[in-house]
């Protein structure tokens, strides 16, 4: 009854060892070194990307993963939309002292 | 390089530096106000 | 130029025999760091990323300067997370100080440099505790600080040399020293110890070996310069930044919004310290900008450069 779950826990765990180096990977490649077939790894790296565990996108044209730099863009555009609210907030106690 | 991805990313960080520009400029400003807000209580204080 | 490496056990011996330092806790003024040190300490420094490191400066002194002639790094790290962090090296600093004579090298130990990854160049109240000790029991001795984040951000090198005074002594007023962004949950670490130390002057020297090194690497550096860019590089720690002045923005906000709606009197002190408030803000956010913008200049002369299409002759 658990085999396939297990199968499919071990199978992301060593998935997401093998792309951590990379930014762009072939999905080939994963099947030949998870030795799986592409299908089924189009379908584990679209329930990791669901569950937020992979940034990043497939191109399925060109049967390639790019994972995204978002977590980075984002803290940064979450600090800038931070100060943009401080300022407005600042701009309305300033404008009521004026 | 020559390419539509490169372009997008670099006209990416283009448009966030003039955005932190642009918010900077706002907060010198808010300051300055601030600072006349004050000379201006001080000036006319009544106190 | 290559003088200054030379080592005079005599002159040193009576250094440390009339010991000047003890009348005059300002004696020492200036700091000398050679290029190898330097180059030392900064990539030490970077290689911790966002962990603080710490290592060991030899080198000499003379007059009111400490020379500094080479940099080792300690097998410790997190210097503000534990009293005393050193002392987990103390056998390490022993055992390389009596190699490195029985090598050749006569140079005492003279410092300890460590790095403050993000937050600028002072001492933290652990920092010094611990250059008191030093100063107690291995004077003359100095404390150096490297930020290797703004390092990279500034593109030049952010660095600072401190000694402490003693315990009890009152300093007189000093002139303001140069400005820098501290973050605001190190500002108050920062303001409680910043009267018991002061800042001393550093500058560089190199010896004939090091120019000719260097001129052979100036390609390669260049190579280095034009394929980085530090919009890319430094995310993290802009973002921060800039979080960081969110904050404070709402502290100085909320401050500003109590003294109209409160009708409070506040002392004329308090009101200055408010409005430099806002003006050191202002002096952040400015600084954020300029980096930024330095950044984006040498991406957009890049572009122009290498990517346009060269016209026909």
């Amino acid at each position: 009854n658990y085999i396939e779950d297990l199968l499919k826990n071990i199978r992301t765990q060593v998935l997401l060892k093998l792309i951590k180096p990379y930014t762009r990977i072939r999905l080939p490649f994963i099947s030949e070194e998870l030795n799986v077939p592409e299908r089924d790894v189009e379908q584990l790296l679209v329930s990791l990307i669901l569950d937020n565990r992979v940034n990043g996108h497939i191109d399925q044209v060109n049967r390639l993963l790019e994972r995204g730099d978002r977590s980075k863009g984002m803290k940064k555009y979450a600090a800038i939309d931070k100060w943009n609210t401080q300022l407005r907030s600042l701009y309305q106690t300033i404008s009521n002292r004026v | 390089i020559e390419s539509e991805k490169f372009q997008d990313d670099f006209l990416m960080e283009f448009n966030d530096t003039l955005l932190i520009t642009y918010l900077a400029m706002f907060t010198n400003c808010s300051s300055t106000m601030n600072e006349l807000v004050d000379k201006f209580n001080t000036t006319y204080d009544r106190h | 130029v290559d003088l200054i490496y030379f080592y005079d056990e005599a002159t040193q011996s009576k250094m440390q025999q009339e010991k000047p330092w003890t009348n005059d806790p300002h004696f020492f003024r200036r700091v000398k760091i050679s290029a190898l040190a330097l180059l030392k300490m900064v990539v030490h420094a970077r290689s911790g990323g966002t962990i603080e490191v710490m290592g060991v400066m030899q080198g000499k002194t003379d007059g009111d300067t400490f020379i500094v002639m080479d940099a080792f790094a300690l097998p410790v790290e997190g210097t503000e997370t534990r009293v005393n962090a050193q002392a987990d090296a103390y056998e390490y600093m022993v055992d390389y100080s009596q190699t490195n004579k029985q090598a050749g090298r006569p140079e005492n130990v003279v410092g300890w440099y460590h790095s403050h990854p993000g937050y600028g160049c002072w001492l933290s109240g652990i920092d010094v505790s611990t250059q008191m000790l030093n100063q107690q029991y291995q004077d003359p001795f100095f404390a150096l600080v490297i930020d290797p984040t703004r390092t990279v951000s500034a593109g030049k090198v952010d660095i600072g040399a401190f000694r402490t005074y003693p315990q009890g002594y009152k300093p007189p007023d000093e002139p303001v020293s140069e400005y820098q962004t501290i973050p605001l949950n190190k500002i108050e670490d920062f303001g409680v110890h910043c009267k018991q130390y002061y800042a001393l002057d550093i500058t560089y020297f190199k010896s004939s070996l090091d120019c000719h090194l260097l001129d052979l690497l100036w390609n390669k550096y260049w190579v280095n310069t034009l394929s980085s860019s530090p919009l890319l590089g430094n995310r993290d720690y802009v973002a921060g930044q800039i979080s960081d002045l969110a904050e404070k923005l709402e502290q100085v906000e909320n401050q500003l919004a109590h003294t109209r709606l409160g009708f409070l009197v506040m002392s004329s002190q308090k009101k200055k310290d408010e409005e430099s408030q806002l003006a050191k803000i202002t002096r952040d956010s400015s600084k954020i900008t300029v980096e930024q913008v330095h950044g984006l200049m040498s991406q957009v002369i890049k572009d122009i450069l290498f990517n346009s299409p060269l016209k026909p002759t």
